[in-house]
């Protein structure tokens, strides 16, 4: 499918004390992912540089789950993307078993919060 | 909160206490993830306040109506987050930090708002509106949008901006169930205390969210304040009393009745009468306007709990009273015998203290063991949720869910802060644990719910928030963030079990008790150096606790001492949840009590679970 949605990816401690630095590094993995840093730019959404690293982007599914499969190699998946396809509906990820994800890296779709 | 801030025991005017004694928390910084604020409220004034803390780091972003001059000593920063939206989605808002949505002013106004005289709702709730740290800053991060949608996305940048800006308090009134922001911890490790509202799914079990060990997560509770309001019958000399916001003073003649619920009354027939209404299961599934459009001219509805009166609120001038189900009867009884019967509706009045059993646990508010994390208890404690009048746009209005409680919490963190600069946010929770209280007045604090019952530590943690007792905590459990970290294990590893049951969490839970388990805990002495302290315990029925050593020594070089808790049971038990507490007495003041909830399982097969 072609169609965009949000998506937050989460890469657990930032690597560098510059936080343009951090960004840069969020563009440069979006870049190998979409094979173009205007694409790159057009996709991220926001940027997380200060407490934590990562950014949200408007992402095909095949793109997030390329984005899945290269911080794959770092650590596993959180459990909204380990073996599930991401259009998975919310509910399944009530049945697993769920892991603290300070120092997890993990790609999934944004989801929507309501105020209590 | 004209009156839940007393309520609270945080008296203005007293000259000793934690407000005072904290400065009404000048100095310290609360960071607001909602909808954004209402600048020009009075409650947003910043007169007599000193300049920007100079840890601030953060900006005023301007925007559609909300220009940097709007930010002040009061609201010292603000920032939007739209990115993610689409033209639709920004229909009827502001791009800008402007709140047109009111919840995040509301909230706002109940954590930090300034002393606003003469504050009512059409002269109910009458008084002084103030945030719980009057002089605490407010950094404003609008992360939700028009009906309430709040992007896990945007949320995230909001923490993370949060962070760079350098808040002392993050509060968070939003969440989605089975959904948990595992991010705060970054804001936690940069000595954030984060404060959640736990949820409006309850009073069913299993329904708190937010749970995350590293938060404050906050349950909502009533004060003592209600709003009774006289019903009388034209064939009866007796009156009746329920509840509303029923504010027009002409004495006026309804007939009465249809009955029915608001959704089943045939709605034709509503016209020029009052309608008696089975209410739904939960009154916050109220929504008196089919009635009202077709020309009701009241509406009374059997409730079993009074506490989200702002339901109604949209009746306007129009009586909407809810009763308990006994008057209701008797009202279908005359009526039933007098097809002619007439009905009077007086405005309410505002009833304080005394004369209200207060506080019990708001029906609404989420109740525990997590289902994500059950071996962490949740909520960890209770403040003032159920029908708060706060800022508004430039008004004050009511609104009732643990949205309204939490911003109370952060309010009371936030005093914490200035009087204890030093403290972790471990350290801050453990005290709001350790010293909330769990009776009044010799009574033990109530939850409603179907049926009301005595609260226990799913519905309210450690109890209902004791800002007073706060201030002093005796004891305290502390956790070095590296232990949160420990947590991110595999579950079929027994090192990851050791890792989450002696977490050094102010509550003990233990959702499998199928063999003698001991938990790990250690205590910090923040109080005199020299104290001795006893264990206190109430043990579980059918629980047997032993606690080794049970008495702890601290000294000036001794701070820190561990103990062991060890559970077994007594009987053959299976299934549901038992309760305790554990607590450390130093013979005086301090009493540094965790709650304690155990579930015993004595079959492995999951069908007796």
């Amino acid at each position: 499918s072609t169609t965009k949605k949000l998506y937050v990816v989460y890469l657990g401690d930032k690597q560098h004390e510059d936080p343009e630095q951090t960004t840069a590094s969020h563009h440069d993995m979006l870049t190998t992912i979409l094979g173009s840093k205007e694409e790159a730019h057009d996709s991220i959404i926001y940027s997380y540089k200060h407490g934590f690293s990562g950014f949200a982007a408007m992402l095909t599914e095949s793109q997030a789950q390329d984005i899945a499969g290269s911080i794959n190699g770092a650590a596993e998946l959180t459990p909204t993307t380990r073996g599930v396809d991401l259009t998975t509906p919310a509910c399944f990820t009530a049945s697993i078993s769920i892991h603290y994800a300070a120092s997890y890296l993990s790609i999934k779709p944004s989801s929507v919060h309501r105020l209590h | 909160t004209t009156h839940s801030q007393d309520f609270l025991g945080l008296d203005y005017t007293k000259p000793t206490g934690l407000l005072h004694d904290a400065k009404y928390g000048d100095g310290v910084i609360i960071g607001i993830i909602d909808t954004g604020i209402w600048p020009e409220s009075a409650s947003f004034s910043d007169d007599g306040l000193g300049p920007v803390p100079s840890k601030w780091k953060g900006t005023c972003q301007t925007g559609q109506e909300f220009s940097s001059n709007q930010c002040n000593r009061k609201i010292i920063g603000a920032r939007w987050y739209d990115k993610h939206l689409t033209p639709k989605d920004l229909e009827g808002e502001y791009r800008s930090a402007r709140d047109a949505n009111s919840h995040g002013t509301h909230v706002a106004s109940t954590a930090a708002g300034a002393l606003v005289p003469n504050v009512s709702f059409h002269g109910l709730a009458a008084g002084y509106a103030r945030g719980a740290a009057p002089h605490a800053r407010l950094a404003v991060y609008k992360a939700c949008w028009g009906q309430g949608d709040c992007s896990e996305a945007a949320v995230m940048q909001a923490i993370d901006d949060a962070i760079h800006d350098g808040v002392d308090v993050l509060s968070l009134s939003l969440g989605l169930p089975s959904s948990e922001y595992y991010t705060s911890l970054h804001a936690v490790n940069n000595g954030i205390a984060v404060v959640f509202a736990a949820g409006n799914d309850g009073p069913a079990p299993r329904t708190v969210t937010n749970a995350s060990p590293w938060v404050i997560s906050v349950a909502s509770a009533t004060m003592d304040r209600a709003f009774p309001t006289v019903i009388t019958l034209s064939n009866s000399t007796s009156n009746f009393v329920g509840q509303s916001l029923f504010y027009d003073t002409d004495d006026k003649n309804y007939n009465c009745c249809l009955f029915g619920t608001p959704e089943t009354s045939n709605v034709t027939l509503a016209a020029g009468k009052i309608v008696l209404c089975n209410s739904p299961s939960s009154v916050s599934l109220i929504s008196p306007t089919i009635l009202p459009e077709a020309g009701a001219k009241g509406i009374i509805f059997a409730a079993y709990a009074f506490d989200i009166l702002d339901a109604v609120e949209s009746c306007g001038s129009m009586p909407c009273v809810l009763v308990d189900f006994e008057v209701a009867q008797q009202i279908k009884q005359s009526a039933d015998e007098n097809t002619a019967l007439l009905v009077k509706v007086t405005a309410a009045q505002t009833w304080i203290g005394g004369e209200v059993l207060a506080p019990k646990i708001s029906a609404f508010s989420s109740r525990g063991p997590s289902p994500l994390y059950p071996e962490f208890l949740k909520p960890d404690i209770a403040a003032p949720g159920s029908n708060i009048l706060a800022a508004v746009k430039d008004s004050y209005k009511f609104k009732s869910g643990t949205s309204m409680a939490c911003p109370h919490v952060s309010g009371v963190v936030a005093l914490l802060k200035a009087l204890h600069p030093d403290w972790s946010p471990a350290i801050i929770k453990s005290a709001l644990v350790t010293t909330a209280s769990n009776e009044k007045y010799g009574l033990p604090i109530l939850a409603d719910g179907l049926p009301q019952k005595i609260a226990d530590p799913f519905d309210y943690g450690g109890g209902f928030i004791n800002p007073n007792r706060l201030v002093d905590p005796g004891l305290a459990y502390d956790v070095d963030p590296k232990d949160y970290i420990a947590l991110d294990c595999d579950s079929a590893n027994s090192s990851c079990e050791s890792a989450y049951k002696n977490l050094n969490l102010p509550s003990i839970a233990i959702p499998n008790l199928k063999q003698p388990t001991t938990v790990l805990r250690t205590v910090t002495n923040v109080g005199q150096a020299d104290a001795v302290y006893k264990a206190v315990v109430q043990s579980p029925p059918g629980v047997q606790i032993l606690v080794e050593p049970s008495i702890l020594q601290f000294s000036l070089s001794k701070k820190k001492q561990s103990f062991k808790v060890t559970f077994s049971m007594t009987h053959k038990f299976q299934g549901g949840y038992l309760f305790g507490s554990l607590a450390w007495c130093d013979g005086g003041a301090h009493y540094v009590r965790i709650p304690i909830a155990v579930r015993p399982v004595h079959s492995s097969s999951s069908s007796f679970h």
